[in-house]
């Protein structure tokens, strides 16, 4: 151990392992953690011949995709030793250790973290026992495409068509234009066989918006993309060039009725539109996203600052007494000022996390009994914090980056690829100066209900003089 | 009411902030529209406005929950570690508070002296926080595989990691690169 690093070690005030605890949530947390990884990282699936930093794009993805099916065999062999829920799933592919093993991003990564939600949160009973099995063995290989290359955020501008024709019946699928073509999803390119696909749905000549299909892709055995299906990988983008991302376009392409995800809304057998609920739930998987990447993005920050804190205890720089050694970068207050804020924004994200995440599972319980009120304040909450945590944590890395000096810009630093990662979060499940205006649109109406005397939800009612979110 | 430093009372400012940028967001839409402007076309006028609105209230949310979560969350832990995360929220709040010194200076009663004040404490809880600097990264529990970092790695030795990583550069294979023979010895000779 380097000396400068030990004796930082020996003056520290409280105890590091209970600090672990309280991060990981409690003593068995960590052990199960620590379990996790002590299992993975004996695989040695994290291990590279040659650094990926120096291989071509393609053989970037076929040693991403290699590594993202080592990784899913060892999980299988947890789940069926452990027969544990989602947990391994989730840590392991989406999470640390994915982010570990697969450092410029996974292409399985949308099958866990979007495809298998989706079809959690919007399919049919029915629908998620054909479906849901066949996804978690890995039989089938899932993504959810929802963007457009001429639309994002703005869904209700979204042009791919699903028109049901009662005869056969069966749906069209179709890109009427270059701007429809699907843009952007993990593992779409050459991973994936199935997607869901966000369509605007048309039956008996009327469009009902917005609903989500399951398509095959692929040929299962083959691999070869299916009749009508255009679909290729979107190039070389800053940084997660290991995940895949691709675009789809459809040419007049059938896919049964009940490929149509109809737990909310449905179109009966002979083409009649049954209303969901509230066609917001058709938004519930970007919610889950966006939640989901505040998580990400504490682990990011606190890799971040964990590289820079220890390598500005290492490392001595200038003489600012006469006749006196360098001093620790660290013991430079504008160098605290970077490190410091760092440390504690990883606390207050990953509070503000669970914080959501409770909401979040709240809410959608709700939804289940059919109470709609909180959907609204958990939407711009979403959006709001999805938007201010990504662009807080691409600001903290670049700052941990500029605290290490020119040895940051080196990729030995593991702080560029880390920003390539937040930094891809600040545009993706929508940018984030449109959520922002989505979560204003919210408190402009929350501030005229106000106005004329109506309660305010809880994250809001400090518009009203309430005392806000902290009672 | 009077301004002073104390967390609470900074959240009581971020929440005046939030609500003071809010209700002139209105104010200006109402302004605009009665000039003669549609809805939609005033609320792109004010949309600067309105995202400013709008992470000002998402600050307020993260700086409250942090705070109240923290609160709650650590009265099991020891005093020792209960007061290093005390310090970090208190770190975090002032921060915000000395980034968004002009927006207080707008709709709360805080003073160039308390700014003044501010910029004391948050200098002296940096001091306070930078003998626990390394145990609090420690405390995040990365291991080296995980952390993938020549700079970070838990034993410090980041020169000799950093020299090993040099060494798998493909260029570093031979003493001498072909791109030698072939472009820049002739090009040095004047024959390329």
């Amino acid at each position: 151990i380097n000396p400068d690093l030990q004796r930082e070690r020996d003056k520290c005030t409280f105890n590091v392992t209970e600090l672990t605890n309280f991060i990981d949530g409690g003593v068995i947390n960590t052990e199960e953690r620590r379990k996790r990884e002590d299992l993975l990282l004996k695989e040695g699936i994290h291990l590279e011949e040659v650094p990926s930093e120096y291989l071509s794009h393609k053989e970037k993805y076929e040693l991403a995709v290699k590594k993202a099916c080592l990784l899913f065999k060892v999980i299988r062999r947890m789940q069926e030793e452990e027969s544990t829920g989602m947990e391994n799933f989730m840590s392991v592919l989406g999470g640390t250790l994915g982010s570990a093993i697969l450092s410029d991003g996974s292409p399985l990564t949308l099958h866990y973290v979007m495809f298998i939600p989706t079809l959690l949160g919007q399919a049919t009973v029915e629908q998620q026992a054909y479906w849901i099995g066949r996804a978690f063995n890995l039989d089938i290989i899932g993504t959810y495409a929802q963007t457009e290359l001429g639309h994002g955020t703005f869904i209700r501008g979204l042009e791919t068509t699903a028109t049901y024709d009662p005869n056969t019946k069966e749906f069209v699928l179709h890109s009427p234009t270059l701007t429809s073509y699907k843009w952007w999803p993990g593992g779409l390119a050459h991973t994936a066989n199935y997607c869901i696909v966000m369509a605007q749905l048309y039956t008996k000549g009327e469009c009902h918006g917005l609903h989500p299909f399951i398509v095959q892709l692929r040929d299962e055995e083959t691999h070869m993309p299916l009749k009508g299906i255009k679909i290729g990988e979107i190039g070389a983008k800053l940084g997660m060039n290991g995940t895949n991302n691709g675009f789809l376009g459809f040419e007049h392409v059938r896919i049964p009725r009940d490929h149509m995800l109809m737990k909310n809304s449905k179109v009966l057998e002979d083409g009649t539109y049954v209303h969901s609920l509230n066609s917001k739930l058709t938004y519930g998987t970007m919610m889950f996203v966006r939640v989901v990447l505040v998580q990400d993005m504490c682990t990011y920050m606190a890799k971040a600052v964990t590289i820079a804190t220890r390598y500005s205890a290492v490392r001595r720089q200038s003489q600012p007494k006469p006749d006196e050694p360098e001093p620790q970068i660290l013991d430079y207050v504008t160098q605290q000022h970077k490190l410091m804020i760092g440390i504690a924004t990883v606390h207050a994200f990953r509070l503000s996390a669970n914080w959501l995440w409770h909401m979040y599972n709240n809410v959608i319980a709700e939804l289940d009994t059919g109470d709609l009120e909180r959907l609204p304040e958990l939407h711009a909450l979403s959006c709001c914090i999805k938007a201010v945590t990504t662009s807080d944590a691409a600001e903290c890395v670049e700052r941990c980056r500029l605290a290490c000096g020119g040895h940051g810009y080196m990729l030995a630093s593991n702080l560029p690829t880390t920003y390539g990662m937040v930094t891809a979060a600040c545009t993706y499940e929508g940018e984030n100066t449109v959520l922002l205006l989505q979560t204003a649109r919210y408190l402009v109406k929350a501030w005229q209900q106000a106005a004329g005397g109506n309660a305010l939800p809880p994250t809001v009612s400090y518009l009203s003089g309430g005392e806000g979110r902290r009672s | 009411p009077p301004w002073d430093n104390s967390v609470p009372h900074i959240l009581d400012g971020f929440q005046r902030v939030a609500r003071g940028k809010i209700s002139l967001c209105v104010a200006n839409i109402e302004k605009r529209q009665k000039s003669g402007l549609c809805y939609e076309d005033a609320w792109n006028l004010t949309s600067v406005q309105l995202a400013n609105a709008s992470e000002a209230h998402c600050r307020l949310i993260l700086l409250s929950t942090y705070y109240s979560e923290t609160q709650t969350l650590s009265q099991n832990l020891s005093p020792a570690l209960r007061q290093v995360l005390t310090l970090l929220v208190e770190l975090y709040v002032v921060y915000w508070a000395l980034q968004r010194v002009g927006d207080l200076l707008r709709f709360t009663s805080i003073s160039e002296r308390d700014i003044e004040r501010l910029q004391r404490c948050y200098e002296e809880l940096l001091a306070r926080l930078r003998p626990d600097a390394v145990a609090l990264v420690d405390g995040f529990d990365f291991r080296d595989e995980i952390l993938h970092s020549a700079l970070g790695s838990y034993d410090g030795r980041v020169y000799e990691r950093l020299m090993d990583e040099a060494m798998k550069s493909p260029l570093n294979a031979k003493p001498v690169n072909d791109s030698f023979h072939k472009y820049l010895k002739p090009f040095m000779q004047g024959k390329l």
